[in-house]
């Protein structure tokens, strides 16, 4: 049964989308059979693996709404072991659709069970906000990543987001773990960074992966051309920094 | 009648509270009365003009959903001129209460119209969502600021914005003008924001702000100091912006 990994932070801009696309990339390099489900309307995981949400007819919205089967929405992309679960606009709806739905925290937990044993990975882009979708996404998930800017707003979220993983651990999903907290966008000149840094490995220095994304041009990159970082630059700092991250979490998982 | 000034973009972390609590406190220091009013429940503003969101006790919320007087929530901040109306964790559940309230998407516009007089300017800091209390602030406004980062991603929701705008006008909002389009943490040496600008002013060049905002580490580290950057460091390339961009605006407003 593949592990489904949520990447969520209400914050926004502290790399969610661009840890699940190259996340799922490196682990796709690997050879791990993998799948990136695009939780957010912005549909940002689908543009940044090649595909026009505009072009997108069926996405995620229609397998949470409309019942439509994961494997009539999934289509792989040119990386070969990753495959995407698309996302556009219409998602927006489902926030308020969910809502009148009967067990409506467990649609998305109900249509991955039915795709989770054809993939080692399925890793979860979630939009910036906790509402419906995020928290189907995290009703669903193994574990949970959640990226921190090293910036000092990005701080002030974290307690909070960890009050909702307790709640959702307690009322929906008693096996929801942490994988991770994430430090990513980390400029070693900057005073604040490394005071950032200081202050999460205090409070949470067990929960902190060892390996810290790096700011890196190269990863702003990426996207404009639809690719993940490993196959724009594969010596950039960027895809060696989540190459590592896909390391730690295998050996983490006893995989590697 | 104080002018409502919304800052808006569904994308995250694009500058929206950087650019509220700047730009709010720039028109304060050039002597006009302003109002900063937190509409987000991460609560960033309330924070980065130094109030602890926990110790808030009343805020939006209480306005928003038990129509408290904001009168009664408004506090001074340290910057003359400066006040604001705070927020905390609380305003998370006015998403839901306001959807069943009769004139949903105009209650906002009712309680800031009670006070609209006492400020030259209202400035509004949204979240980065297009939910119920965004609307609420489009509703209520007389323009919106837009932010853009110079980042691929972040051109990609414009279009859903200026869409969302366009419907607010039709329907909600016939005055609702667009103050302009902000470029945020802009860096000359980076060939993808160069990009970025060339296809946002390509695009859009009449509601382009002349200001770009350079990314300047002042601008992150002020909200740990709990203060606008013109009082951290008056003399940061953050600072210069921000005030340059007060005066384009009271320029274009005719009132310098
Ligand atoms: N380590 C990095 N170095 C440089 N740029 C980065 C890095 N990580 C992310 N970025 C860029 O920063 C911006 C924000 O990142 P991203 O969109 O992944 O954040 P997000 O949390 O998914 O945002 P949202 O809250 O809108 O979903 C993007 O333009 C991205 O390309
Ligand atoms: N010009 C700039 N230079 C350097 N850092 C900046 C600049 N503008 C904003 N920042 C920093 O970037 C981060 C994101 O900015 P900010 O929080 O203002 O964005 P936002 O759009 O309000 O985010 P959200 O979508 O979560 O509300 C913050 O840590 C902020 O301090
Ligand atoms: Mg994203
Ligand atoms: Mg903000």
């Amino acid at each position: 049964m593949g592990k489904i990994i949520a990447i969520a932070n209400q914050k926004g801009g502290v790399g969610k989308t661009t840890t699940a696309i190259n996340l799922a990339a490196s682990l796709a390099v690997l050879e791990y059979k993998t799948l990136l489900v695009d939780a957010d309307p912005q549909a940002n995981s689908t543009s940044g693996v090649g595909f026009n949400p505009k072009n997108i007819r069926i996405g995620l919205y229609e397998c949470l709404v409309q019942e439509i089967h994961p494997q009539d929405v999934i289509i792989s992309t040119p990386t070969p072991f990753l495959d995407l679960l698309p996302s556009n606009i219409d998602l927006v709806g489902a926030e308020i659709e969910l809502l009148n739905m009967p067990n409506r925290e467990r649609i998305m937990q109900g249509l991955l069970k039915t795709i989770q044993n054809q993939y080692d990975f399925i890793i979860i882009d979630c939009s910036p906000s906790l509402g419906l979708i995020t928290t189907n996404a995290l009703t669903a998930a193994n574990s949970v990543i959640i990226p921190v800017q090293c910036e000092y707003f990005a701080l002030e979220g974290l307690g909070k987001l960890l009050n909702t993983i307790k709640i959702i651990q307690n009322h929906l999903n008693k096996q929801l773990e942490i994988e991770g907290i994430l430090l990513t966008m980390y400029d070693g000149r900057l005073r604040l960074c490394n005071q950032v840094v200081e202050d999460v490995k205090t409070h949470f220095q067990d929960i902190v992966f060892d390996c810290i994304i790096q700011r890196n041009t190269k990863l702003g990159e990426a996207p404009s051309y639809g690719i993940p970082v490993i196959h724009h630059d594969a010596e950039s700092k960027g895809s060696i920094g989540y190459l590592n991250l896909a390391k730690e979490i295998l050996q983490k998982n006893g995989m590697i």
